[in-house]
C-alpha cells in the first residue's frame, strides 16, 4: 500500500491511497498476475454510509468486507489504514480473543467505527493512537486545517510515533507505505524513496488531486498488488476511486 | 525502467484516469445506517455476489493447495461460524447478512471479514 496526505500552499489538504493486496497468495504465470488481487478488483466499491439520510462517511471498499480501509468523513477527515508487519502480529491477537482476551479491537472495525463515530481530527487521531488492536497498523488520517495531516505507527498494544506534516519544518506531506518512516524500507521492496521522489518533484505549489494521482500511477508505486487508487478531498468532502493495472514491466510488489 | 524494480520516471498527466493502468471506474452504493445490520449491504450483495463467491474460490483454492485433505476449510467452516458471535455488533449482524445474501458459508465471510488479522500468519 502506499497513503500519502499532503498540504498545498493554500493549506489545502489532500489524501491519497493505493491498496495493494494478495502478496504470495498465487501467482496466474500466464497473465503475470497475483490470483487474488485480480479477484479482489471486481469487488472495489465506493460506498455512502447514510443516516436519516444524511452522509455520515464515504468509503471505497471490497463488497462482503464490513471494516473500512479508505474513508472520508466530508469535510471533517480522511482515514487511510496500511499494512504494519510484526512479529508481535495479528496471530497473537487471534490467539487471545479465542481464549477469551476481548479487549482489542480488530483493526478495520476500528477504522468503520471511527468514520462512523469520531466527529475531529483530535478525536479520531486519539481513538486510532490508544485503542488496543489484534494487529499492527499504520492509519494515515487527513483533518480539516492547516497541519492536519499524520501516520500514525502502531504496535497491537502501543502507538509508538506520530509523525505530522509540518510546513515550518519543510514537512508539507506525510507518505507511508509498508515500513517504519524511521527506518530504512526492506530493500527488495523500496516503494517510499520513489514516492517521496516524485512528490518532491511535483512541489507543494503543485500539488492536487492530479498530480497525487500521477505519483501513485508511477512505477513501482503503482504496481501487481495494486487493486485500486482512491484520491480523497476532505474541503470538498469528496472521495474518488479508480480500479488499477499494472502493464508489464511491473513489479510483483 | 526494464529491470527490476522497474523505477519509471515521474508520471504526470496521467488524470483524468485513462490507458493501461486504468482498469476501470468504481461504482457507487448507498449503505442506509437506519436499517438493521442484517439487511445493510443487501444492495451490494446482490450485485457483487458472483465476483464474491468467485474471489472466495480463489482463496480455498489456495487452502486447498496448501492442504489438500481439504481439512483447512473444513476448519474455516466449522470453527468461524462459532467466533462470529464473539465478534462485536454491528459487525457480527452484517456480517451474518452478507452470507445471508451471498449463499457463501458463514465462516468463509467471517475469515474475509477477519483476513488482515489472519494475513499476518
Amino acid at each position: 500500500c502506499t497513503s500519502v496526505v499532503a498540504e498545498d500552499n493554500k493549506g489545502n489538504l489532500v489524501h491519497g491511497r493505493n491498496l495493494d493486496f494478495g502478496l504470495f497468495m498465487g501467482w496466474d504465470v500466464k497473465n503475470k498476475s497475483w490470483i487474488i488481487s485480480e479477484k479482489l478488483k471486481p469487488l472495489v466499491v465506493n460506498l455512502d454510509f447514510k443516516r436519516n439520510n444524511q452522509t455520515v462517511f464515504k468509503s471505497t471498499n471490497f463488497a462482503g468486507y464490513v471494516g473500512m480501509l479508505t474513508g472520508i468523513k466530508p469535510h471533517i477527515f480522511t482515514l487511510t489504514m496500511n499494512e504494519r508487519f510484526s512479529l508481535d502480529g495479528g496471530y497473537i491477537g487471534i490467539l487471545e480473543w479465542i481464549l477469551g482476551q476481548r479487549d482489542g479491537m480488530w483493526m478495520s472495525f476500528l477504522t468503520r467505527s471511527v468514520l462512523e463515530n469520531a466527529n475531529s481530527y483530535e478525536e479520531a487521531k486519539t481513538r486510532l493512537a490508544q485503542t488496543k488492536l489484534l494487529a499492527p497498523a499504520y492509519f494515515i488520517l487527513g483533518g480539516n486545517q492547516t497541519g492536519q495531516g499524520c501516520i500514525i505507527t502502531r504496535s497491537r498494544l502501543l502507538s509508538i510515533d506520530i509523525l505530522e506534516i509540518d510546513l515550518k519544518l519543510g514537512r508539507w506531506y506525510v507518505l507511508e507505505t509498508n515500513y517504519d518512516h524511521w527506518k530504512e524500507p526492506f530493500f527488495l521492496d523500496d516503494r517510499r524513496t520513489p514516492a517521496k521522489k516524485c512528490m518532491n518533484q511535483t512541489t507543494q505549489t503543485n500539488i492536487s488531486l492530479k498530480t497525487i494521482y500521477d505519483v501513485l500511477s508511477t512505477k513501482p508505486v503503482l504496481n501487481k498488488l495494486t487493486t485500486y487508487t482512491t484520491l480523497m478531498q476532505v474541503s470538498e468532502g469528496s472521495l474518488e476511486s479508480y480500479i488499477r493495472d499494472c502493464p508489464n514491466p511491473c513489479m510483483p510488489w | 525502467q526494464f529491470i527490476p524494480p522497474y523505477t519509471e520516471e515521474c508520471r504526470t498527466g496521467m488524470y483524468p484516469p485513462n490507458g493501461p493502468t486504468f482498469r476501470g471506474a468504481v461504482s457507487w452504493y448507498t449503505v442506509d445506517l437506519d436499517l438493521p445490520p442484517s439487511k445493510r449491504w443487501t444492495a451490494v450483495i446482490t450485485d457483487k455476489k458472483t465476483d464474491l463467491i468467485e474471489m472466495i474460490q480463489a482463496i480455498k483454492d489456495l487452502a486447498n493447495a496448501f492442504v489438500p485433505s481439504g481439512k483447512l476449510i473444513e476448519l474455516v467452516d466449522i470453527m468461524l461460524p462459532l467466533m462470529v458471535d464473539t465478534l462485536p455488533n454491528p459487525f457480527s449482524d452484517e456480517i451474518k447478512g452478507i452470507a445471508a445474501v451471498s449463499g457463501i458459508p458463514l465462516g468463509e465471510v467471517v475469515l474475509f471479514n477477519i483476513f488482515y488479522e489472519v494475513f499476518t500468519v
